[in-house]
């Protein structure tokens, strides 16, 4: 996190805020629910109050506005710069403006007002841009879904740092964006995707190039905006160019780079008893084509040919698979199957039945 | 004569990149193009700091990914300076 230059900060900590305008785009009652959220990501986390006044002047003036609008920092048009705000101060100082031109919306489509007003919201109280991808004050926008959005940990140590924490008895964390480099990094899922390998941890994915030295990181939302973070198991079948995704009892299908539309479908349908809430690790066999699913300390095994699960299944997974232990995230590459659980990593041969080799969980990122 | 589209992409590359640097990396604007300068770029010199700001390969050259990342939507204030 970043403070503005000579740490500008509000002298009080009761501040008042008030809605100059509204965009055609949106209900107004979407408007201002979209603000208050936005107040709130920071009222969360600080003894910071905001009140909404009407007729007279606030500290936080919202407003949207067009092109040319005498703050010798015009707008451009839709995409580009969507929006500004000001230190905190008198005058125009921490205020926001918002360009008239983009596509306000409340949810994915085109650029989300909550997601916005929450960031400018950061210059207003006196941070200015993060370089870490992952917080709300890094200068690009990113969609998140409103309903999952937590304040990352690096903008809740900045504000913090300037305002103090908040009075909750509990402090309040946020997530940490995941460094390709750290010995301690977990995977929620792993799936090949037409050559590359994507590591699912949260609301990111960490996309490795066979090609590129370097690890990309981005927003899952990114290229899916319909995919809830938090993806529990992921396998690619290969002879169907498809990936599945897999969340608590429900699963997602790509077709080569898209969601396929009517999911997500209930994992029932591809025969898991009702016991069965979540699926932590999948991966389809090219050769066999069989999917082997992986859930606590079982393991069942699925013909994508017949589309059923074979029978004599669940099986324990040590009988088969050895000391592999649980199964966070695995899937198979050149004929191995990787296997994941924390920080480790076992490489298995399936055609001897048995463990080759034991890495660290980051072996694939060249640190 | 008409432009050869490569030079056109070039004009319009150049322009993004100006453009970004002056909003957002205090890139003063140059009002003397047609004097030569000796010494440091100042162009190459405000790209290296926004690929470093943004975990690029620090080359001083618009490539595709530092391209990439000036054409993704963004706040209008700056990531540097006041």
């Amino acid at each position: 996190y970043v403070f503005t230059t000579g740490n500008p900060k509000w002298k009080r900590n009761h501040l008042t805020y008030r809605i100059l305008n509204y965009t055609p785009k949106m209900r107004q009652a979407d408007v201002e629910k979209a603000i208050q959220k936005a107040l709130s990501v920071w009222s969360n986390v600080t003894p910071l109050r905001f009140e909404k006044v009407d007729n007279k002047e606030a500290d936080i003036m919202i407003s949207f506005a067009y092109r040319d609008h005498y703050d010798n920092s015009p707008f451009d048009g839709p995409n580009g710069q969507l929006a500004h705000a000001f230190q905190p101060g008198e005058g125009i100082g921490g205020d926001v403006h918002l360009d008239e031109e983009e596509a306000w919306s409340k949810d994915g489509r085109g650029y989300n007002l909550f997601i916005v007003v929450a960031h400018e919201l950061g210059h207003s109280l006196g941070l200015s841009h993060s370089n870490d991808p992952g917080a709300l004050m890094y200068p690009t926008y990113s969609y998140t879904d409103p309903k999952e959005f937590l304040l990352p940990q690096d903008d809740i140590d900045g504000i913090q740092a300037i305002y103090g924490q908040s009075s909750a008895a509990v402090q309040p964390t946020g997530p940490v964006t995941p460094q390709a480099c750290d010995p301690n990094l977990t995977f929620d899922a792993i799936a090949t995707l037409r050559g590359e390998i994507i590591f699912f941890k949260g609301r990111y994915m960490l996309r490795k190039h066979p090609a590129r030295a370097e690890t990309e990181l981005n927003f899952i939302s990114l290229f899916w905006p319909k995919l809830p973070s938090g993806i529990q198991a992921a396998y690619e079948n290969v002879e169907n160019d498809e990936v599945l995704l897999f969340k608590e009892d429900k699963y997602w299908v790509l077709r080569g780079y898209d969601i396929a539309p009517g999911y997500p479908k209930p994992i029932y349908r591809l025969g898991f008893p009702k016991t069965v809430k979540r699926v932590n690790a999948a991966y389809n066999d090219e050769t066999t084509g069989k999917t082997y699913f992986f859930i606590a300390d079982r393991y069942w095994r699925y013909d994508e040919n017949k589309k059923s699960m074979d029978h004599g299944y669940p099986r324990k997974i040590v009988s088969d698979f050895g000391k592999i232990g649980r199964v966070d995230a695995v899937f198979q590459k050149d004929g191995y199957v990787y296997f994941f659980h924390r920080t480790t990593q076992f490489q298995y041969d399936p055609r001897a039945k048995q463990i080759v080799r034991q890495m660290k969980s980051i072996s694939w990122f060249n640190c | 004569f008409p432009v050869a589209p490569e030079a056109e992409n070039e004009r319009k590359t150049l322009q993004l990149v100006e453009s970004y640097l002056q909003n957002f990396y205090d890139l003063q604007k140059d009002h003397h193009p047609h004097l030569r300068t000796t010494g440091e770029n100042p162009l190459a010199e405000k790209l290296k700091e926004m690929q470093e700001f943004f975990g690029l390969e620090v080359t001083g050259k618009p490539d595709l990914d530092t391209l990439e990342i000036m054409k993704k939507p963004r706040c209008g204030v700056p990531d540097v300076g006041q």
